[in-house]
């Protein structure tokens, strides 16, 4: 038995930074 | 404020890795498209894209760092974050791009142009911040 060899899937969102605007007040 | 650190690389940049657009299809990391990230924000109901300027790019304190400064979204809100140069962004229109393109191609094999002051990157914010 040879188990299939897994690829890891990376949500999308992983790729881009999140930046959250500074609430100005 | 203290810029944001994003000093490790992780491993989703390498060239062929395998990442699932909000639809559920499947791409590689160097096939994905500005339109990839712009469908994929308009399903999630938590995400919506903004447009990161780059503002300044400064040298970090220690090597091979840079502190790049964003003016986020339309109130061009600053922020800054820490980043290796060789830490690919995605450029609206143009793909990845990073501050040493030719370190981001030879760690990761993914094709990527020079990042530079007044480029325009994919970010997001959470909905309800707006």
């Amino acid at each position: 038995n040879v188990e299939p060899r897994s690829v890891p899937v990376f949500p999308w969102h992983s790729l881009v930074p999140f930046l959250a605007p500074t609430q100005s007040d | 404020s203290p810029p944001s650190s994003l000093a490790t690389l992780p491993p989703f940049f390498m060239r062929g890795s395998i990442i699932q657009l909000a639809d559920g299809e499947l791409k590689r990391v160097e096939d994905l498209k500005t339109e990839d990230f712009i469908q994929s924000a308009e399903i999630s109901s938590e995400l919506k894209i903004d447009s990161s300027t780059v503002e300044r790019i400064d040298t970090g304190q220690t090597p091979n760092v840079v502190v790049i400064q964003f003016g986020v979204g339309e109130l061009k809100a600053q922020v800054s974050v820490e980043v290796l140069m060789e830490y690919p962004f995605f450029v609206f229109g143009q793909g990845w791009s990073s501050c040493c393109p030719d370190r981001t191609t030879r760690l990761f094999e993914l094709s990527c142009a020079k990042l530079c002051v007044g480029d325009v990157c994919v970010s997001l914010t959470l909905r309800s911040l707006g």
